[in-house]
């Protein structure tokens, strides 16, 4: 039985996609069956494995809007155990579709259905919004992982980005547990860094799990999407393939 | 009579609210009337003023919504020349509001026009999304900047964007000029901000300014925010700062 694990933060560029690349890539690794959903129309995930945006053939948009089947969208990457419902730009226009229907928050959620026990992890790329694409996000998961950079303004907003989960939760019924807040682009050298991660265990602490793998700041991370392949293939001894090989890991451990 | 300038990338991280900040503190020093709106609901550029969000009397969201007058919701902040119309999560409703709207993109536009000839620039903040607010940004606004950060994604993402503005233009019959596309988190010290901006340039080449002036990956520029101040006033003898002061020199050199 699948876990759907949304990766979310309506503050961009925190590392959604990066942690849903190689956090996927690290799972399938060690041997578990991955999807990974791209609903961003940015399609940033899409990319990173290889995949040209603009030649598919279906994509998370067709399954959304009925043209096909959820199975029909899946395809598998390069790498074995992973599979991936590819996004482009065709999503963006969803918002608006869905926002008709009186079920809008539940289409993924039903879609996933079919799919779910194929599948031992699910992860959920999603764009830097509270809008109707990220709310189906949240819907559909079991669990959120909640990417938050080592900087001011990210810290800034975590109290909004707790207060909308609660909201999304209280609204339409359907909670989403916080699996761990994961600290990203930490850079062991500037104080900046070290200030924001003291601040935010401070405000987690006996409320919600703060991972113990930070990733850090590592240009392999930023290099690797460019030759479309994961840092763990890309680069397979950089801090920052090693990194999410470690959250892969911590995540595993939590199982038992 | 102001010019009004939106800075806008779907794309998350990619430095526009630094970019707002430090440009219009800039225009600010030397002498211009400036003002910010905050159209994000994250209210990045609000507390960079070292205003408190959760304090406000009026925001962008109260004049919007119509309760009181774009005046009212205008307060100067600690820097001669520059004011603000401030933002918190209270904006985060306003696409749902906006939508049931026949002219639901000309409201930011017509709100502007009472308060355009007090300043001579007036710069807009946007979320990294295509939504309701960000069109709104776009109509309202005389010419755009688009930062663009010096990483792939940011790069991959750049057809997209330009195709979206155009879309915006004909559909909404409202043409709003590329001012230039600024880069930002350049790192002289890697390949990927070198290979970028090679990229960018060719790109662009003929078709739209790429401003001469480049925006250093900076750590006080970073870290400014989390102290209420602009980086010209936290740090007056950082690239941060040097760099956004280029930039304002730069745009004023093209009105001549
Ligand atoms: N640990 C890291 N070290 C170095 N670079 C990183 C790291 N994590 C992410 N990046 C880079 O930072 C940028 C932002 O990361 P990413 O695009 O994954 O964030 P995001 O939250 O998905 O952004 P968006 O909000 O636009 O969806 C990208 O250019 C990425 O390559
Ligand atoms: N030139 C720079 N040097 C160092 N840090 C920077 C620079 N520009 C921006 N930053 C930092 O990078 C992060 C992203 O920048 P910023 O928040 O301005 O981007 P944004 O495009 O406004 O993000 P969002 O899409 O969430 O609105 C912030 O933590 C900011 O402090
Ligand atoms: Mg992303
Ligand atoms: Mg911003």
């Amino acid at each position: 039985m699948g876990e759907i694990i949304a990766i979310m933060n309506q503050k961009g560029g925190c590392g959604k996609t990066t942690t849903v690349v190689n956090l996927s890539a690290s799972l399938a690794v060690m041997g578990k069956a991955v999807l990974v959903v791209d609903m961003d129309p940015q399609a940033n995930a899409t990319t990173s494995f290889g995949i040209d945006k603009t030649n598919l053939k279906h994509t998370v948009y067709s399954a959304i809007s009925g043209e096909v089947s959820i199975k029909k969208a899946t395809f598998p990457t390069f790498i074995q155990n992973l599979f991936i419902v590819p996004s482009n730009i065709s999503l963006s226009g969803v918002g608006v579709e869905l926002s008709k229907l009186d079920n809008y928050h539940l289409v993924l959620k039903e879609l996933l259905k079919d799919i779910k026990d194929l599948f031992d992890y699910i992860l959920i790329d999603l764009p830097p919004s509270l809008g109707i694409i990220t709310i189906n996000g949240l819907v559909a998961s079991d669990s959120v992982i909640i990417p938050i950079q080592a900087e001011y303004y990210a810290l800034e907003g975590v109290a909004d980005l707790i207060n909308t989960i609660d909201l999304v939760e209280s609204r339409l019924k359907s909670p989403t547990p916080i699996k761990g807040i994961l600290l990203t682009l930490y850079d062991t050298r500037t104080r900046l860094s070290r200030d924001v991660y003291r601040e935010l265990k401070k405000y987690f602490e006996g409320k919600e799990r703060v991972f113990k793998t930070v990733i850090p700041r590592n240009i392999r991370l930023a290099e690797a999407p460019s030759h479309g392949k994961p840092c763990i293939v890309y680069d397979r001894e950089s801090n920052g393939t090693v990194a999410y090989l470690k959250l892969a890991q911590e995540i595993l451990d939590m199982e038992n």
